[in-house]
């Protein structure tokens, strides 16, 4: 359905999308702890890859991209209804926990599991 | 502004759960360099590169069965070298309470089963101080604690979760007593006069704790009327486009 609706348009719908490459997808960082300022109380891991989400939201949000009915709706509101509502934006969609070995204020050693720390796939909401 | 250092953002982001969390774990800058690597930080790092890949990445075959687990060191230290071959020293752990949202699972006291001073051979093995008196205040470890479990030929692991979790319900300042019984091994032709006191390193205690606030998992399915609309009546969206 989603083709029927961009090869029946005219070719707004295909220069906004922009060259595939800069479409919303996950791109890989990598930080060391000593560059957040905590490497005096992170003892493991050294380095952390938190990765992002950057790239454009395309008109039609096709199902890779896990995007909620709201999304699609927006688009179509900032297509044909009103401009000033802004299209979906490209942000993490999974995330996965990370493992920190860290000493505390008072000398403890804990090994402790956060959630959500790193951006594991993108989507346009 | 890029380069300002962490703590100054994290100041101003208070409300955040992580950065809250992180401001209240994160010690000053002042502690600059990390602990010194005793026998305790090296047991955690052996934990921790159990439990997660070089990346930080939780391992999916840990075996923790806990999202947080703290090592307590003893607070005191009381050596009495008896008489004869025995020498016990009292530990005492501090149970310091932690936010709501953990819920302690499992404790373990983790020592040195063999220690070897200079020429001498000793075997240790730890149980709770018992205050003197008719009625013991604590039943010995055995209700509690599972056999010891051989983690390393200088480790044992020893579960005394009921025992601690006593005392973890208990209000006001909660301190666990243990005592660190070593004997001389047999055969050492001369007794071992004992005047100093073991480091603290031959005991500490593990707490295993679960983060009890998980994330709500958002609903993933689209609803069914949108489905069809997404699929029936696309037509609309067609003529609309035109």
């Amino acid at each position: 359905q989603a083709g029927g609706i961009t090869s029946g348009v005219p070719g707004p719908f295909r220069e906004h999308d922009g060259p595939k490459s800069n479409q919303c997808s996950l791109h890989p960082f990598q930080v060391s702890f000593r560059q957040l300022g905590w490497d005096h109380w992170i003892i493991a891991p050294h380095l952390y890859t938190p990765n992002y989400c950057k790239g454009v939201c395309p008109r039609v949000l096709h199902y890779g991209l896990n995007s909620p009915n709201h999304a699609v709706i927006q688009n179509l509101v900032n297509e044909l209804v009103d401009q000033s509502v802004p299209q979906p934006s490209c942000v993490p969609y999974k995330y996965i926990p990370i493992s920190i070995l860290l000493i505390e204020a008072n000398g403890s050693i804990m090994y402790k599991e956060y959630e959500d720390m790193i951006a594991q796939s993108c989507t346009c909401r | 502004k890029v380069g300002q250092p962490s703590n100054a953002l994290m100041a101003d982001a208070p409300s955040l759960p992580l950065i809250r969390e992180l401001l209240e774990e994160a010690p000053g800058k002042q502690q600059r360099k990390l602990p010194v690597l005793g026998h305790p930080l090296r047991y955690m790092l052996e934990l921790y590169q159990r439990s997660a890949d070089a990346r930080g990445h939780p391992r999916e075959n840990r075996t923790i069965g806990a999202t947080m687990v703290k090592l307590v060191r003893p607070l005191a230290n009381v050596a009495k070298p008896l008489r004869g071959s025995w020498h016990i020293q009292t530990l005492d752990f501090p149970l310091i309470p932690n936010r709501v949202a953990y819920q302690l699972v499992r404790a373990t006291v983790v020592y040195r089963h063999q220690l070897h001073l200079a020429r001498f051979h000793l075997s240790c093995h730890v149980k709770p101080w018992v205050q003197k008196g008719p009625t013991n205040q604590f039943p010995s470890l055995g209700t509690g604690s599972s056999k010891p479990s051989l983690l390393s030929k200088a480790w044992t692991e020893m579960d005394i979760t009921q025992h601690v979790q006593r005392l973890w319900n208990q209000k006001g300042h909660r301190v666990l007593r243990l005592r660190f019984m070593c004997q001389q091994q047999k055969g050492s032709e001369i007794e071992l006069q004992w005047h100093g006191t073991l480091s603290l390193d031959t005991a500490f205690l593990l707490l295993y704790f679960n983060d009890t606030h998980k994330s709500v998992q958002k609903a993933k399915l689209l609803p069914r009327v949108l489905e069809d609309f997404m699929e029936g009546d696309s037509s609309l969206l067609l003529r609309r486009a035109r």
